[in-house]
């Protein structure tokens, strides 16, 4: 185990225990950046972890990025860890970075879906959606997406109602702790400016609406800053994303967390599917970890500075 | 812990509507036990070996153009293992 966020292997994947540590470790190391709050409790009683960055000030605009919320995308939560590194690297020494946090705060919680992550802890390709222990009615199939509970569109198109299905939306919006954890935390924060929720794979850059062929209201703005971003994105190794609204790019898809969060108001709503198009997919190599990350990182400062330079 | 040997994953490249809800029907017939990647066309399905033939006859049959993405899931998953433990 390493001794600290600088001796931290960022090239390989790692356990829920080892995220858990590493998150302990940064706040230990950077008390004054840093904080760490438990927004509530997995299915199977596992801590879902926020990590705070800030400033200062009292209740910032904020930002919140979000990583495995699918447990078997794992690149996402590798970049989740990286990403917080980075935030308190450049801080001080990336003129991006210093002014987005010397005025806004970052939230990052980079394991959404615990369960899917841990009980297991093998690294199984199948653990997506979440382990709920009470079996469904008239099915012994357990779990649900969480990319499907969220109250847009909920029970819609794109989503399943049978319980074996990996896209199974569950018996409510926001019935699962995961989602509804996430939920109160935005309701009661009441001033995130940014939500972005990071998958894999397929390389696009997609913002609502994927519940309804109407387009979002602000989707002239939000198509120009998702071609900004992944231009960023791919000035580093020429990694090519597609972007646009979910239900345009790839297809309809009810109940999922960026379409609730635009409709609360929280504009500059995106979800990323990081690499890559097929060839590993969900088993993407651990030396493309960090290139990924750093990639993303560019897109990512692209979105949270346009979204402080146009306060709303 | 679980063992993907012989699993595949296929690439599906359905060519129109009627093909992709010819893919669908696959999901629901659990004795397959296929676990879709990705339904973003092409469709991304990881198979497991006792599947592989029935899946292959189903596509072929309705003239359902597909390769195979990985051939053995836990040869990668292996080599991944290993090349992380000789980086550490």
């Amino acid at each position: 185990p390493a001794g600290n966020t600088d001796s931290f292997d960022y090239t390989n994947y790692h356990t829920l225990s080892q995220i858990y540590s590493f998150q302990d470790m940064l706040v230990v190391e950077n008390p004054k950046l840093v904080s760490k709050t438990v927004i509530g409790h997995s299915v199977e009683g596992r801590p879902l972890n926020v990590l705070k960055f800030s400033t200062g000030g009292s209740n910032r605009p904020a930002i919140w990025i979000d990583t495995g919320i699918h447990a078997r995308e794992w690149v996402t939560q590798a970049s989740g860890i990286v990403f917080a590194k980075k935030i308190l690297t450049e801080y001080g020494t990336d003129s991006v970075l210093t002014e987005i946090l010397n005025r806004m705060d970052i939230f990052l919680e980079m394991v959404v879906n615990p369960d899917g992550s841990g009980t297991h802890n093998q690294r199984t390709t199948e653990k997506k959606k979440n382990i709920k222990q009470k079996q469904n009615e008239d099915s012994s199939c357990v779990g649900v997406d969480l990319n499907r509970n969220w109250n847009a569109g909920f029970g819609g198109r794109g989503s399943s109602n049978n319980p074996c299905t990996e896209t199974y939306h569950g018996t409510r919006a926001h019935s699962e702790p995961e989602v509804k954890s996430i939920v109160k935390f935005v309701r009661s924060h009441g001033n995130i400016k940014a939500f972005i929720s990071i998958h894999s794979y397929s390389q696009m850059l997609l913002y609502p609406y994927g519940y309804t062929r109407n387009p979002a209201k602000d989707q002239a703005e939000l198509d120009q800053v998702a071609q900004k971003a992944v231009t960023a994105l791919a000035s580093l190794y020429g990694t090519n994303y597609r972007y646009g609204s979910i239900i345009k790019t790839i297809y309809q898809s009810s109940g999922g967390s960026i379409d609730w969060t635009y409709k609360k108001g929280i504009k500059y709503s995106y979800t990323f599917e990081l690499r890559d198009t097929g060839h590993f997919g969900f088993i993407l190599p651990a030396n493309q970890i960090v290139p990924t990350a750093n990639e993303t990182w560019l897109a990512l400062k692209v979105i949270m500075d346009h979204t402080l330079k146009n306060p709303y | 812990k679980e063992d993907f040997r012989g699993h595949q994953v296929f690439r599906i490249v359905p060519k129109d509507d009627v093909q992709l809800a010819l893919v669908r029907v696959m999901e629901d017939i659990l004795d397959l036990e296929l676990d879709f990647w990705s339904w973003v066309t092409p469709v991304d399905v990881r198979v497991p070996s006792h599947s592989l033939q029935v899946v292959k006859s189903y596509m072929e049959r309705h003239s359902i153009k597909y390769f195979t993405m990985i051939k053995d899931l836990q040869a990668l998953l292996d080599e991944e293992r290993r090349q992380m433990k000789s980086a550490a």
